[in-house]
């Protein structure tokens, strides 16, 4: 099933893994002067992973990075990151324009393509990656409990059949030492926003430690911004501050090492569920949802270009 | 392929260190093989829980014990799921 242009493709339906990946290389196409897609890895089970890059040239501009779907059950998050590739070609003349003159855009709309399919052919619920260690019956891995950033501390379960398991070692997931040597190769990125779902919220590190990161007051103003945007559209309610502040402590969490690699703009989505769907939010939200959603972003990526460092 | 037939999501809000600590300590009950939606973070909230059928009366029961208030968030688990798919094979169409 692929449509013939992604402007009738349905961004208003949940989509498989396979529909997905037709989309993006129909997007490539579609713009051969913007887009591109880089596989930086394969997944347990040998499935590729694959990036978009949005780019109007240059050689390793400054960069931001925007990953979608880590926890596989969380559709509505890789279904905002097809949206957003096509606002971003949309955009590229207009909103965007200042930020693609000066830097590039990394888009990871299926982070944890093992577990996006099991969620279609096999649980619907499942949220880790589909590797298996010795040892023990039960299969996958957090992918956001498996960074080197405060690993293995509290906030992470060293139960294999956890919801939460870190996975054996840091970066045991080949989904999660994908980005790992992207990120270390590529050496320029400057913001990075890993989007989950549910519980409509803007974080920042740190998850793993009480300690306030150094850019604090920066981090939160910005989200403060960022949440007034997004809540503007719809009026969805946002709550924003650190990860161990606001939810509950997180080892290993993507956002805690992507600050510690020195990318100062690090931040974490929750979306929305509205209070009554959680996971299985509507089909009929997705396209108000990655709308407000694109509000924040476009507040945290003007920042960026405005404070490059 | 995993069903969902009975599965029920319960929202527990605690507003108060003892509901607090109550819900925490589902954590551990591992038999009930629940799946937090929304783990415990603090007062005011919301913790959901997806709780398999075998599991719903012993747990309803024992928050009512410790007189913990839960809403139903999600009446049938699988009653969504299907409409999901249904949807999405629709718009394939």
């Amino acid at each position: 099933f692929v449509p013939r242009s992604t402007s009738t493709f349905d961004y208003t339906s949940y989509h498989t893994l396979e529909e997905i990946y037709a989309f993006m290389d129909l997007l490539v196409a579609e713009n051969p002067n913007l887009v591109s897609k880089l596989e930086i890895g394969h997944t347990t089970e040998n499935r590729p992973i694959y990036v978009l890059k949005f780019s109007k040239g240059g050689t390793n501009r400054p960069a931001i990075w925007i990953d979608t779907g880590i926890h596989s059950r969380e559709w509505v998050t890789q279904a905002s990151g097809v949206w957003f590739a096509k606002k971003i070609v949309q955009e590229q003349d207009q909103g965007l324009a200042n930020i693609l003159d000066q830097m590039d855009i990394f888009l990871e709309i299926v982070t944890n393509p093992d577990g996006f399919a099991f969620t279609h052919t096999s649980n619907r619920m499942w949220r880790k990656t589909r590797s298996k260690h010795s040892g023990s019956l039960c299969v996958g891995v957090d992918p956001n409990r498996n960074w080197d950033a405060g690993f293995g501390g509290s906030g992470a379960s060293s139960n294999p059949c956890s919801e939460t398991y870190r996975g054996p070692y840091a970066n045991s997931e080949p989904e999660v030492k994908a980005i790992v040597d992207f990120v270390k190769n590529h050496g320029n990125i400057k913001a990075f926003i890993s989007i989950h779902s549910y519980s409509q919220l803007l974080l920042y590190p740190y998850g793993y430690t009480t300690t306030a990161v150094p850019d604090k007051e920066e981090l939160h103003q910005v989200a403060k911004e960022a949440v007034a945007a997004l809540s503007s559209l719809y009026g969805t309610n946002y709550k924003y501050g650190s990860i161990i502040t606001t939810i509950y402590q997180a080892s290993g969490g993507t956002i805690d090492w992507t600050y510690n690699q020195g990318i100062k703009y690090s931040f974490t989505f929750e979306l929305r569920d509205t209070g009554r769907y959680g996971f299985l939010l509507p089909a009929s939200q997705i396209v108000p949802t990655a709308q407000e959603t694109w509000k924040a972003l476009e507040v945290i990526m003007a920042h960026t270009r405005g404070h490059l460092y | 392929t995993e069903n969902f037939v009975g599965h029920q999501v319960l929202r527990i809000v605690p507003s108060s260190d003892a509901e607090l600590q109550k819900v925490r300590e589902l954590q551990e009950l591992e038999h009930l093989e629940l799946d937090f939606w929304l783990s415990p973070r603090g007062l005011g909230d919301p913790v959901d829980i997806r709780v398999p059928f075998p599991s719903l009366q012993p747990l309803k029961a024992h928050l009512e014990a410790n007189g913990v208030p839960y809403s139903i968030m999600i009446e049938d688990v699988q009653a969504l799921v299907d409409l999901e798919q249904m949807q999405m094979l629709r718009r394939r169409r």
